[in-house]
């Protein structure tokens, strides 16, 4: 699974 | 953005407008616990620090929506602290946020995805949302009783991060998407409002006032 590390979730 | 995760953000929206609402219509904080606000907005600030850094202009609905987060609970705590300062119940509100604040801070060190600045101070602040509420919710025991307005805000606040944790879920499985810090954090977040949920079911919705067990 593809960890994110921006976050584009408030 | 999935249909969890808007209703998530408008929950949390409604939370923070019923708080605004009720200390600006009664004219007073009483059940209210500043430093669950202290730390909101400690959480916001850390979390949306990019919007200081690089300001880009507000092209997007998500940055309206930072800018809405930080400057509605900044207003708060002028509102607790400063204008209607005398009715705040200093006693009551008495868990230490230092004992919230530091163990936050250490752990967002510890266990991050990246050691930089920008990442930690995001970690850092998704570690201490999921326990920033814990002294509005050691308030209430203390005071024993939560004015209903107080109970909708609880209720508005606890369901946004329930309704993440189902936004997590369907972009695991549509986009395999995983944050595991967000994750992790939200639902210890939303299991300390267990109690609180119960409560407010079998009682607000009935009309009845929330009294805990003295």
């Amino acid at each position: 699974k593809r960890i994110l590390t921006h976050h584009d979730e408030l | 953005m999935n249909i969890f995760r808007l209703f998530g953000d408008l929950s949390h929206l409604a939370a923070i407008a019923i708080l605004l609402l009720k200390i600006w219509k009664t004219r007073s904080c009483a059940g209210v616990s500043g430093k669950t606000q202290l730390l909101f907005a400690v959480c916001f600030i850390t979390r949306y620090i990019d919007l200081f850094l690089h300001f880009v202009s507000l092209y997007n609905t998500e940055k309206v929506m930072k800018l809405i987060y930080i400057s509605a609970s900044v207003f708060t705590c002028y509102l607790i602290f400063f204008k209607f300062k005398a009715t705040y119940d200093g006693n009551h509100d008495s868990m230490r946020a230092e004992f919230l604040i530091v163990p936050a801070a250490g752990l967002a060190c510890l266990i991050n995805t990246k050691f930089d600045a920008i990442e930690i101070l995001w970690t850092f602040s998704i570690y201490l949302e999921a326990v920033a509420i814990l002294p509005q919710l050691f308030l209430i025991s203390k005071t024993g009783e939560a004015e209903t307005i107080t109970s909708h805000y609880l209720f508005a606040q606890g369901s946004y991060r329930a309704l993440y944790i189902l936004n997590w879920i369907y972009r695991y499985h549509y986009e395999s998407h995983v944050d595991t810090i967000a994750i992790v954090a939200g639902v210890v977040q939303t299991i300390l409002y267990c109690d609180f949920f119960y409560l407010y079911i079998t009682k607000v919705v009935k009309g009845q006032k929330i009294v805990l067990p003295a």
